[in-house]
């Protein structure tokens, strides 16, 4: 599990920290992920 | 020979350090342009229309955004008080910070990539001191790339 | 060789100390432009402040394509943003201790 902590709440802090997250997820293989999953379709969960 | 060595090897470490100085003083520096255009365009803006824009429809600096596909189903979980939040995304999404959004918005005149033209550099020298004036002339000129 | 080092050493010394104080310079004036304290005690710097927004059409501006969904999170200073791959999906927690945290959706309209 990869996992990333940043501060938050400041304006104008260095951007380049979102970067790599932004890397993270996109770098994901969502299909594998969904198969992990058990390759149910998502679960009808509330949205926002 | 040993001494020279020496030297050899701390004039590139200074040289690597201040490669970054210069790197986070040209983003120090954007930043400033872009949140001085950002407070220029609104003060024209309100002027132009005699009032501000109505609250429900601004956000104040500073924000970040998560922009995700409308596929995308979130699970959101939120304490009482609001001190803490859960999100689960079932896809892809990306976070961006407001100098991100303001420089998106092309606030910084373009610098970032050092595509500026000559009238907005006059707009974007004024924008910083006289000190930092010759690093913004230099971003114009692609220094950044 | 070794004296021409020293020289050029001297000259990187310099150049390091002016960019440290102009780092310095900026840094702090991107805080007084910004931070909320200082803006409320200098009526001059609360009128930057108050014009500190964007218009919820320049973040859908911003976001391609244009009919995503926009999340605007505005949190107090040191909140904790946590980003985790759990094996399904993904993770964002967000923790603050020093105030509630806004979270809303930009309209599309």
């Amino acid at each position: 599990r990869s996992r990333i902590l940043i501060s938050i709440g400041e304006s104008f802090g260095s951007s380049d920290k979102f970067q790599k997250i932004n890397q993270m997820v996109s770098s994901t293989d969502w299909s594998l992920k969904r198969s992990l999953d058990g390759g149910s379709a998502p679960k009808p969960l509330k949205r926002l | 020979a040993q001494e020279c060595r020496e030297l050899e090897t701390e004039r590139l470490r200074r040289l690597e350090r201040i490669k970054q100085k210069q790197a986070q003083l040209q983003e120090l520096i954007l930043q400033q342009i872009a949140f001085k255009n950002l407070v220029q365009r609104n003060r024209q803006l309100e002027e132009k229309n005699n009032r501000p824009p109505p609250p429900n429809t601004i956000i104040h600096l500073p924000f970040i955004i998560v922009n995700t596909s409308k596929n995308t189903i979130i699970d959101c979980s939120i304490s009482n008080d609001k001190f803490e939040y859960l999100f689960n995304f079932d896809n892809l999404f990306e976070i961006h910070d407001d100098v991100e959004v303001l420089k998106r918005m092309g606030l910084a005149f373009g610098l970032e990539s050092g595509r500026c033209t000559q009238e907005q550099l006059k707009i974007a020298r004024s924008f910083v001191p006289k000190a930092l004036q010759p690093y913004v002339t230099e971003m114009a000129q692609g220094a950044i790339n | 060789r070794f004296q021409e080092l020293q020289r050029e050493l001297a000259e990187l010394t310099d150049t390091e100390e002016k960019l440290d104080e102009l780092i310095n310079k900026s840094s702090l004036q991107l805080r007084l432009l910004t931070e909320d304290t200082h803006n409320k005690k200098y009526p001059s710097s609360l009128i930057v402040f108050k014009l500190g927004y964007v218009r919820c059409q320049d973040l859908r501006d911003t976001v391609d394509p244009p009919d995503q969904i926009v999340m605007v999170i505005r949190a107090p200073p040191e909140t904790q943003m946590q980003v985790t791959e759990p094996t399904e999906g993904y993770q964002i927690s967000l923790k603050s201790s020093r105030g509630p945290i806004d979270v809303f959706l930009c309209p599309e309209d």
